[in-house]
Parts: structure tokens; sequence; C-alpha cells
């Protein structure tokens, strides 16, 4: 089973 | 205050009609360098980065930073009365109410002028890593469009894989599975039908289809699209526009559990 990530999890706030 | 003119309005209109469906309310963040956005969907999945560069207008003016806050569905109700071969200019004072836009066609002397209103957004601004990616894939922009089309009709999602031999496309789904592969192809009389692969190692994603698709809204801009992938990252695709500027969707992977 496969789950989209989320692009927060890879990209801090700045 | 802001002062910015594109000879012809085409650019602009092309680039929030890519990223309208994606986002919706966006800063425009304006300083001396040029135009910047950067905008989240709503699930936090996708991100768009553009950069308008200074060089990209003819004249440019913006002595202080002033961000923009935009409807993007009303940016694109106003944007619709310019003419693609219009000049449009974009105006705003330092703390600005609203986002004055003049399109010109010259050959018929006819101005038009829009107010657009602006609102206060508060955006959480992400960094964005400098990432040395395992693949950089090249190719005309139309042909990621049409993979992408062709793919949502056997599966929701698609896993792109890049080796040595090409770059593969596939995609498994309820009726079946289907795959295209990309070779590396360099004609020397159409640089824009160009594939080219740059590998440092061999990497294999799994990403949505809805966005890839969405993405490819942004293909008018540019004949060639750049993906840029590694393991676990999310993918990078960049749409470059002359003089260095850009419009740039990334994509968080599928990951197994």
């Amino acid at each position: 089973k496969v789950k989209q990530g989320s692009i927060m999890s890879f990209f801090g706030s700045s | 205050m802001l002062e910015a003119r594109l000879d012809t309005a085409n650019l602009f209109k092309s680039a929030v009609d890519a990223i309208k469906d994606l986002v919706q309310d966006c800063n425009f963040d304006c300083n001396d360098s040029g135009i910047a956005l950067q905008a989240m969907d709503n699930s936090h999945v996708a991100l768009v980065s553009m950069m308008l560069k200074a060089e990209a207008f003819s004249p440019f003016r913006c002595d202080r930073n002033i961000a923009l806050g935009v409807n993007l569905t009303s940016l694109t109700k106003v944007l619709r009365a310019a003419g693609r071969d219009d000049t449009l200019t974009l105006k705003a004072e330092d703390a600005p109410d609203v986002l004055n836009l003049v399109f010109e066609a010259t050959a018929q002397d006819r101005i038009s002028e829009y107010d657009l209103k602006l609102m206060d957004i508060d955006q959480e601004h992400l960094g964005i890593p400098d990432t040395e990616y395992a693949a950089t894939i090249s190719m005309p922009s139309a042909e990621f469009k049409r993979i992408t089309t062709d793919l949502m009709a056997m599966s929701e999602s698609v896993t792109i894989e890049a080796t040595k031999d090409g770059v593969k496309f596939s995609s498994t789904g309820d009726i079946g599975n289907g795959s295209i592969t990309l070779r590396q192809h360099t004609p020397v009389d159409k640089p824009n039908e160009t594939v080219e692969i740059e590998l440092s190692e061999p990497v294999a994603l799994t990403f949505s289809l809805k966005y890839l698709t969405n993405f490819c809204k942004a293909q008018p801009l540019s004949n060639q699209v750049k993906l840029c992938l590694s393991a676990e990252v999310p993918l990078m695709v960049e749409y470059g526009l002359e003089g260095g500027s850009y419009l740039r969707f990334y994509l968080a992977p599928k990951i197994g559990d």
C-alpha cells in the first residue's frame, strides 16, 4: 500500500 | 512602487493560467530582482515556485519589497481582457490596496486599464534545499503532457524510472498496465524534440498523475520541460522561460508503508 507524502515533510518553513 | 511592463501579455497570461487550478490565493513578492511566487496546493502535496526576473520586463522598477496578495481566479478574469499580443503593465504603490493592470494594443491605439483588489495573505514560505538530483530528464513538454494524459486512463499513479537505458513511465490499474519508455534522443535539426537524460544513479519514484497532469497546463510556456528526481525527495518539474525566469512545480512522492 502506498501513501501520498506531504511536501511539508521535505521542505521546512524558512 | 512597482512598475513592470511586458512586451506581450502572453507570458503572464499563460503563467497564471498554468497555476490557477493548483493554488488559489497567493502573494506575488516583488523586489528589485523581479516578481516571485511560492504557494502550496490545499492538500500540501505540491508546491509552485515561479520567478519572473526583472530582465523579463522592460522597464522594471521596484524600489522596495512589495507583496501583492492576489486571488488567482479574480486575476484570471482580468487577464482574460488582455490580448495575447497586448503589452501588459503591472503597477502598484508601496503599500497597495490594488494592482493596476494596463493592456495596450499599439496597432489599434486601444488602452484598457483595470484595478484588481488585493488581499492580505499570511502565507507560509518553505525553504527549498539545493539538491543534486540523481536524474535530470529534459524532454519535449508536449510529450510529457501526452504521457501523463495517456497513463491517467490506466491509473491514478505513475512510476518514473530513470536508468542508463532511458526513462520509463509506467502505470498499473484495474484494467491492466501500460508504460512509455523514452531513450536519449538529440536530433540536430529539431532541438525542441530533444530527450536528454543526465544520470548519476538510477532512481525510481511513484507520483500522483492528478498533479502531474495539472502541471502540464504550463506546457504553452516552454517547448521543453525538465524533470529532476532523487530517491525520497519531491520531484521537480521545471518549465524554463527566457532569461533565467522559470515556473517550477514540486511534487511529494508516494511512499510505501
